[in-house]
């Protein structure tokens, strides 16, 4: 069954499966130890090395489990972990899991330009003002209109030592916005890239100020992108193409690698992202089977009620009109042919002579004769009319 | 009644030049 489709056959909403979009994702840190190498981590032996791929390899190692950043001995004590996810999502939750007490301040970002801008998805810390200049969020959770990056308490070190840092989308989103019906909701959760800056590390007694027990290192082992590949409701699925990029696999005359365009010929209506209520599927143009390529005219959607501004272009087969339904000049239409056939139009083939041009009825066929001139194509003399010698005047009435 | 179609080879040519270029 196509989850694209209903049991009747005609297109709904579909989108792609929750995933860690982090999983197998490249991790760009900007410390990692082991270089140079120390007795405890070693970048060339991968017995003690801590690279930022533990991140997001799903635990597939013998050696050490966790990243670990390179001692910083002095202030900034910035640390900055960036994962590309290759193609937007929409974004359900982010998570990383520390490996020792998870530090007091982090800022959480994401990308929608692949990295060339960044913007706030939320902010973890114990001083919110002071490290980010927020307050912290209030007990009754996001109030604002629309979502928006919030100051969150910094994640709690567990009694082993380690401590997990969750984010929820909806955590920085006001209840009642729905994704179907807001662009405000849908822009929030969408990303291509995750970006997490360990800001301050925590030490016992935390006032706030930098100074940290030092050298200190951040270490983490698994850090989770939640979400669905990005479709706009147009796909049950991503798959690599053949760059091995992720791409939707788009439906509903759609395409795009998050199918945000109609197809070439389907465009008789704007594109629009399916709802659960309506698949808002790209339509056709209809052109009886004479044209390939169609182009869109929001005047003519309009004066439609909106419901077809396809206008076909090249009609084929002696075709003209907005849908290639009309016989162009000189020809017309076959009453014993379907408009969609390729001989639905005839020459009018008027006769050089008799006809006064060559510009016959589109319905009839009937070319325009020359007085005393009969016949469909004029090339006979009509009753009480005999031929003459003169080209002008082709029949004259007989003496 | 059927007509007989126009013969072409009846028509006198020498004044219509242009015309029988055309057909």
């Amino acid at each position: 069954a196509d989850p694209c489709k209903d049991d009747g056959g005609a297109p709904r909403s579909c989108v792609p499966g929750l995933v860690n979009a982090a999983l197998g994702r490249e991790v760009l840190a900007s410390s990692t130890c082991g270089r140079p190498a120390t007795r405890a981590c070693d970048a060339s032996d991968p017995r003690r090395a801590h690279p930022a791929t533990l991140l997001t390899s799903a635990g597939v190692t013998t050696g050490p489990l966790c990243w670990r950043s390179d001692l910083l001995s002095r202030a900034p004590l910035n640390v900055t972990l960036t994962v590309a996810l290759g193609k937007a999502f929409e974004l359900v939750f982010v998570s990383l899991r520390f490996c020792s007490v998870p530090p007091a301040s982090v800022a959480l970002l994401k990308s929608q330009d692949h990295g060339r801008s960044w913007v706030p998805l939320g902010f973890f810390s114990s001083h919110c003002r002071q490290d980010y200049g927020r307050l912290p969020v209030p007990t009754t959770g996001p109030v604002g209109p629309g979502p928006e990056a919030l100051c969150f308490p910094a994640p709690q070190a567990q009694p082993d030592g380690s401590g997990l840092l969750a984010f929820s989308v909806q955590d920085g989103s006001p209840p009642g916005l729905d994704l179907d019906s807001s662009p405000v909701l849908q822009d929030w959760v969408t990303a291509t890239d995750i970006r997490m800056m360990l800001t301050r590390p925590s030490v016992p007694g935390d006032t706030g100020a930098s100074a940290a027990t030092l050298p200190y290192s951040y270490s983490a082992a698994e850090l989770q992108v939640g979400g669905r590949c990005k479709c706009n409701g147009h796909a049950s699925q991503c798959l690599p193409d053949p760059q091995g990029r992720l791409v939707c696999d788009c439906r509903h005359g759609t395409e795009g690698s998050d199918c945000g365009r109609c197809k070439p010929f389907y465009c008789d209506r704007p594109w629009q992202r399916a709802t659960a209520q309506e698949a808002h599927a790209c339509l056709a143009c209809s052109c009886n089977g004479h044209a390939r390529r169609c182009r869109f005219n929001m005047e003519l959607y309009r004066l439609s009620g909106r419901r077809s501004g396809g206008v076909c272009l090249n009609c084929r087969h002696n075709t003209a009109g907005r849908h290639c339904h009309y016989c162009r000049e000189g020809f017309y239409r076959d009453p014993g042919r379907a408009l969609s056939d390729r001989r639905a139009c005839r020459a009018c083939d008027c006769h050089p002579v008799g006809a006064a041009g060559k510009t016959c009825n589109q319905t009839t066929g009937q070319c325009p004769c020359k007085d005393g001139v009969t016949g469909l194509t004029c090339n006979r003399c009509a009753p009480g009319f005999q031929q003459s010698r003169s080209p002008v005047a082709p029949c004259v009435k007989t003496p | 009644e059927v007509m007989p179609t126009l013969d072409m080879t009846l028509f006198d040519w020498t004044d219509y030049e242009d015309l029988k270029l055309e057909v």
